[in-house]
């Protein structure tokens, strides 16, 4: 949430920038964008129509860029960087940063091998100083680092740019969701139904010992 | 709205809230205790 | 005007002082209003004294016949039941806090002390009769407040309950209805001949305005707490000494049933009657404990189908 109202700003100076600039300025714009250390959602900028100008162009390597840093990870890049324009510093680490995202959307436990394939790094030192500090200390995800189990545990992940498909999927969760919070809802409701006829048969059997032990008493 | 797609997103992936086998072995360690004493508790009645 | 309750009447309040409308009636107070404030660093305080019995001080005020706690603080002293005179410790501290308030503008006189009963519920024991009788005495008007962190857990609200004592020798007119509550055996002794020296007063709440705005602040972190504690690891050991207490009461009562075997037939149905109050007592409190664990039970088990079953 907070990692939301920190990006808002950003996306809406890129978006109000995008809708004015055209062509080569609005390559410019991309690399500014995908460069910026706390913009890490591009599908707002993605969806101004300018940008789809560049479908075909010379600048299309840019439109492509941005779809990558929206969906796309570290790997996806190395295997297609002969199409895409190459990526300063603050890109490759944005882009590590977002292919940790995507990972934690399958998992909440990333084994430390994992990690350092996706993100091409050596050690695991440099391993938990990217955790840590352009990670965890840009508010993306929260976490606990096992060094034991050599594995990182996902507490918190913010949320990446959603593909189309996605959104279904997302629908369908949420609805399973729903289903199962009404049925236990229901459930209670019976629970708590069962209950008071229970009482109510235990208390009518109580009421007739009571009666009998009268009777009895008195014959 | 993307934003608020992108918190539904993150949050659903907190769910299942906790899987893993010391959960359900520590669970079903709770409703066996449960079963027990109300087991004693129905003892103590008779 | 809900803030109204924290204006001080300095005369309305020294006038009461000097009426004394108590003395004339050892029923006269039956209302006791807790500010949230009071209530939560009395609760905090219960808890992080864990086993050990803890005790502090109360200030407000008194309307009619209710007391009005504003505030209540800690004082240095643990195990206010194994000591004859459990303040004694903090007399000096007591005297200092009084000076200093009156230095910070803090005009709330001290109305009473409040301690805990870790796990053994809200009543007053012999020493903590005499303790208050020597208040009632000396420091009038004065309320005892009971604590019991351990069920305040448990129940999931917290176990409290004020008090006052009647003066020595009086007989109260009628038997003080009191809730229902589970003595633990090495206790009843202690709560079985002192009962009926005090009574228990009803309590209510309230908060400020700005208690408002900062619980709600919190209304997130409380859920997150509610949502991801389980009274079943937090109470572990308390569950287990009841359920041993029990045990013990159960041991008892067969003994003495089996000891008055064969003079069964000649025993007194009003004795009869007492076995069966007991008997009835023991699974009464057997039931309760059950109750609170199916609780526990119940809320894992619907945590566990709201935020375990769904998959991406």
């Amino acid at each position: 949430m907070d990692i939301e109202q920190k990006q808002a700003e950003i996306i809406e100076h890129f978006v109000k920038q995008a809708e004015i600039l055209e062509g080569s300025s609005l390559c410019t714009l991309v690399v500014e964008a995908t460069s910026h250390p706390s913009l890490f959602a591009f599908s707002e900028i993605l969806s101004v129509p300018n940008l789809s100008t560049l479908e075909g162009t010379q600048h299309c390597s840019y439109l492509d860029l941005l779809r990558l840093f929206a969906y796309g990870t570290w790997n996806y890049y190395k295997g297609n960087a002969t199409h895409l324009p190459s990526l300063c510093l603050d890109q490759v680490r944005k882009l590590k940063q977002l292919s940790v995202l995507s990972l934690a959307e399958n998992n909440k436990i990333l084994p430390y091998d994992q990690l350092m394939r996706e993100l091409d790094v050596s050690n695991v030192r440099e391993l938990e100083d990217f955790l840590i500090n352009e990670c965890m200390y840009a508010g993306i995800v929260r976490g606990k680092i096992d060094q034991l189990r050599r594995c990182f545990e996902v507490q918190f992940a913010a949320g990446r740019d959603l593909r189309p498909e996605q959104l279904n999927l997302m629908i369908q969760t949420l609805a399973n969701w729903l289903s199962i919070s009404d049925n236990l809802l229901h459930s209670i409701q019976e629970k708590i139904k069962w209950a008071d006829n229970m009482n109510e048969a235990d208390r009518k059997h109580r009421k007739e010992i009571e009666d009998r032990i009268e009777e009895v008493k008195k014959s | 709205e993307n934003s608020l797609l992108r918190q539904v997103s993150s949050f659903l992936r907190r769910l299942p809230a906790i899987e893993s086998e010391k959960f359900q072995d520590d669970f079903l360690m709770e409703i066996n205790d449960t079963l027990l004493m109300s087991y004693l508790a129905m003892f103590t009645n008779c | 005007e809900s803030d109204a309750i924290y204006y001080y009447d300095e005369v309305a309040q020294a006038k009461v002082l000097q009426e004394k409308p108590w003395q004339h009636d050892p029923n006269f107070f039956r209302r006791v209003k807790v500010s949230a404030l009071a209530l939560l660093k009395m609760v905090v305080h219960a808890r992080s004294g864990g086993t050990i019995e803890v005790m502090g001080l109360m200030q407000g005020k008194i309307e009619g016949d209710t007391f009005i706690v504003m505030d209540a603080f800690a004082l240095p002293v643990e195990g206010t039941e194994t000591r004859v005179n459990a303040q004694a410790d903090a007399y000096e501290y007591m005297v200092d806090y009084s000076q200093a308030k009156k230095r910070v503008g803090r005009l709330e006189h001290v109305v009473g002390w409040y301690h805990s009963h870790p796990g053994y519920g809200c009543w007053l024991s012999g020493i903590d009769v005499s303790t208050q009788m020597l208040n009632q005495k000396y420091q009038e008007p004065f309320l005892a407040v009971v604590i019991d962190p351990t069920r305040t857990v448990t129940a999931g609200k917290v176990e409290i309950g004020a008090f006052r004592a009647y003066p020595e020798g009086y007989k109260p007119p009628d038997e003080p209805v009191s809730e229902y509550q589970t003595i633990p055996l090495n206790k009843i002794e202690d709560f079985g001949v002192h009962c009926k020296q005090y009574y228990a007063l009803d309590i209510t709440y309230f908060k400020s305005s700005l208690d408002s705005h900062l619980l709600d602040l919190l209304w997130n972190k409380y859920w997150v707490n509610t949502l991801s504690s389980s009274p079943f690891l937090g109470n572990r050991d308390y569950v287990a000494g009841q359920i041993s207490d029990l045990a013990e009461k159960l041991e008892q009562a067969e003994n003495q049933l089996a000891h008055t075997r064969l003079g069964s037939f000649f025993m007194p149905s009003q004795r009869k009657k007492e076995e069966e109050s007991q008997l009835a007592k023991i699974t009464r409190d057997s039931s309760k404990i059950t109750v609170e664990q199916v609780h526990g039970l119940m809320t894992q088990v619907i945590k566990d189908i709201l935020f375990n079953s769904v998959r991406q």
